[in-house]
């Protein structure tokens, strides 16, 4: 049970693709509501990098039941897991 | 890096290249391990005000301030966030918080595409020469993603955005991972943006040659570049007790063998493990080791590891044998005792020897540097390969450059090997991989858009594809060295970059953000999916029938039914391509070979006339099936227009499936 626990405490790094233009008018700025959305899953997470080019979003650290909780929320498109590449 | 630019042509018909200042203009981002600005490849004599487009800067952190940056450097990030996130706080005493090059394939890299002009490099005077990257003027902007641990993704997703706002011309990243999908996959994603606003990207096709389906970084808005070897090889004979003497290669540089024959043993034979032929640590039996060389099989633990195990465990050098998966591929090490590699053959000839000779004796001669090798390029064996494992209709690689045994500039950090042990420090080394090969891409890429300033990363990649050879000058086709026969579109794409001809390739294949974006339609991808890819909104047509043989690459990849499958003996769609014209006025005429005859090409119209500059022209290549293959058989063609001056090239893969 201790090592069942655990591993559902584990939390694993995931890239959260937002979808810009679902944002509700009652934010002023779209950091708030990603903040907001965090939130909604997990109070301690916090956001490691946030994205405004490449992809409207931001990284962070959640366990995967929070992970698959954020991604039914509203606004979410993806919920991407952290991928490691290699050089070659 | 040397001899490369000469094996391009860049150091003939100077008046051809880019203007300097044009050049200067040009800002190549890499994503890498980070930097060594101390590197004689960074200086920047002569180069003038840093770029207004730049926006980007010079972080500080360990061992690495604003100062390392200079006209050449002009910026260095690092991101680590997401390394740290899941593997801890970096340990500083073992890799540098900053833009610092720890490891050296950063500033092998970033050196190499372009690295300023070095007087008198080389790695233990192997391939001595002037070193210079292939854009000797364009700006280097390092952002370190790799660490010791890996290079992750939020990381790499991180850099991209700042590489983009920075205002870098050019990306170009040696690294990859898995085969997501393209909205899965970070590189796709920030390549798609950095496509979007201009950017060229290119990416390395991996190293996991000579097997099908290989190939990392496939997006289409992706320059994907395979290995090929150039025309210089380091030659180190065995010379066996009997006489017979084999041709290796080696960097080796130090103490030499004793001028003697000594006595030789295989590793398989001087192990208790089952995988003692393969030199893992610890597996060598010192006694039986010791005062020999010792015959190594490649594979598992890295080539230069071998040599460090068989130095260790006693021995006085070491001949390392490829295997299958390697075939006759011939990579050279600096090894750290006296070591040559050589191919499959002559390694089972040797070990055939080894085992029938009760007192087998060898040495090793060491050569140093020769130039004018031929066949030269042949595709490197470890050079990922086609098919296109995501979309087959995209045919990848895109081209082949260098990649086998590259000096370039190196961090002085760590040693020639990146064994932690070798305490040699070198300002270039020499190394190879898909790794070495995009950098001379994205170094080209840069001299191409330092030419042509409003060309598309599309264009700029079709110049370098279309232009691309898949000859020798005597006609021959390039060869493919795991195989020793020739290679096809699937190892070299549309073939080896020929840079000079890539500045006035005649037509360009453009294409859109938007044309991409109908390719992720036809590949039927969701809103949110698409959405995720291109961060933006884009809606497909429902009364629209997309097809990912609509988009307008430079080169075609036709999926066949094959034997006993629906579809035998039909004709697949048409598929559509619109040229433009970059040069001056004129009539191209088309024609195709085909080594299948059971495809007929049709090409309309055979003729296309152009009496504009950017004028565009459409046609149609139609093919028929006059019968199938099994699945999984593959036949080849090529389709190229001319007008007597120019050649545009595109090569077309058959799969059966």
């Amino acid at each position: 049970a201790a090592v069942v626990k655990s591993k559902e405490q584990q939390r694993w790094t995931y890239i959260v693709h937002m979808a810009k233009s679902e944002m509700p008018a009652s934010f002023e700025h779209h950091l708030h509501w990603y903040d907001s959305s965090l939130k909604s899953v997990s109070d301690s997470a916090e956001m490691i990098y946030t994205y405004d080019n490449v992809i409207h979003g931001f990284s962070t650290r959640l366990t995967a039941k929070q992970a698959q909780l954020l991604e039914s929320q509203p606004g979410i498109l993806s919920v991407l897991p952290e991928l490691k590449y290699e050089l070659h | 890096t040397t001899r490369t630019p000469q094996f391009l042509g860049l150091d003939k018909n100077p008046a051809l290249l880019p203007e300097s200042n044009s050049e200067s203009d040009v800002i190549i981002g890499v994503l890498d391990t980070g930097v060594w600005p101390e590197s004689k490849s960074f200086d920047d004599t002569g180069l003038g005000p840093i770029p207004s487009s730049w926006k980007g800067d010079c972080e500080s952190g360990t061992n690495f301030t604003a100062s390392n940056c200079n006209r050449k450097l002009i910026g260095a990030r690092y991101f680590s966030k997401g390394y740290e996130g899941t593997l801890g706080p970096i340990d500083t005493s073992k890799e540098s918080r900053s833009p610092r090059d720890d490891d050296g394939h950063g500033t092998h890299t970033s050196t190499t595409a372009a690295g300023s002009v070095v007087n008198d490099a080389n790695l233990f005077d192997y391939a001595k020469g002037t070193a210079r990257g292939m854009a000797t003027r364009a700006r280097v902007a390092a952002y370190k993603v790799c660490w010791l641990g890996g290079c992750f993704s939020s990381d790499i997703l991180a850099a991209m955005e700042k590489a983009i706002e920075d205002n870098v011309n050019v990306i170009s990243m040696s690294l990859g991972g898995g085969m997501s999908d393209y909205y899965r996959d970070s590189v796709a994603i920030g390549a798609f943006s950095a496509m979007e606003k201009g950017i060229f990207v290119s990416c390395s096709a991996g190293n996991a040659g000579p097997s099908s389906y290989s190939l990392s970084n496939q997006a289409p808005w992706i320059t994907t570049v395979g290995a090929g070897t150039i025309d210089r090889d380091f030659p180190a004979y065995v010379s066996l007790g009997n006489g017979k003497n084999f041709s290796g290669v080696s960097l080796y540089k130090g103490n030499s063998l004793p001028g003697k024959l000594l006595p030789f043993v295989y590793a398989g034979n001087a192990s208790n493990a089952t995988n003692g032929n393969l030199c893992m640590i610890g597996t060598l039996i010192p006694q039986k080791v010791a005062g020999k060389i010792v015959l190594c099989d490649r594979g598992v633990n890295s080539r230069v590891q071998k040599g460090s195990v068989a130095k260790d465990a006693g021995a006085l050098g070491m001949v390392l044998a490829n295997t299958a998966a390697n075939g006759e591929e011939l990579v050279a090490d600096a090894h750290l005792l006296p070591a040559t590699a050589v191919g499959e053959k002559n390694g089972d000839i040797i070990k055939s020897y080894l085992f029938a000779d009760p007192n087998p004796t060898v040495t090793i001669l060491f050569e140093g540097t020769k130039v004018g090798i031929e066949p030269s390029p042949v595709v490197a064996a470890f050079s990922s390969r086609g098919p296109n494992s995501i979309t087959q209709e995209i045919l990848k690689p895109d081209v082949i450059a260098p990649g086998v045994n590259i000096l370039a500039g190196w961090s002085e950090n760590v040693g020639p090997t990146g064994l932690s042990i070798d305490d040699r420090r070198v300002g270039f080394n020499i190394i190879s991989g898909t790794s070495m090969s995009c950098p001379h891409v994205s170094g080209l890429a840069a001299l191409v858009k330092a030419e042509h300033q409003d060309w598309s990363p599309a264009a700029i990649r079709s110049a370098l594809m279309t232009t691309a050879y898949t000859a020798y000058k005597n006609g021959q086709k390039l060869l493919d060295v795991s195989t020793g026969k020739p290679a096809t579109p699937f190892d070299y794409g549309s073939g080896h970059v020929d840079p000079i001809a890539a500045l006035d390739p005649g037509l360009v294949y453009d294409l859109t953000a938007d044309d991409y974006l109908n390719f992720a339609c036809a590949l039927k991808y969701s809103a949110a999916q698409i959405t995720s890819l291109a961060g933006r909104n884009f809606t497909c047509d429902a009364s629209k029938t997309y097809s990912v043989t609509d988009l307008n690459y430079p080169s075609f990849s036709v999926v066949l039914a094959g034997t006993g499958s629906v579809g035998n003996g039909s004709t697949v769609p048409k598929y559509t391509r619109t040229v433009t014209n970059v040069g001056s006025p004129g009539t191209y005429k088309v024609s195709i070979s085909s080594e299948s005859p059971l495809v007929k090409i049709r090409v309309e119209p055979e003729s296309l006339s152009f009496s504009a500059n950017n004028e565009k022209k459409s046609y149609t290549v139609t093919f028929t099936t006059a019968g199938s293959l099994p699945s999984n058989s593959n036949s080849f063609a090529r389709l190229e227009w001319t007008d007597g001056k120019h050649t545009v090239g595109s090569p077309i893969a058959f799969s059966w499936t």
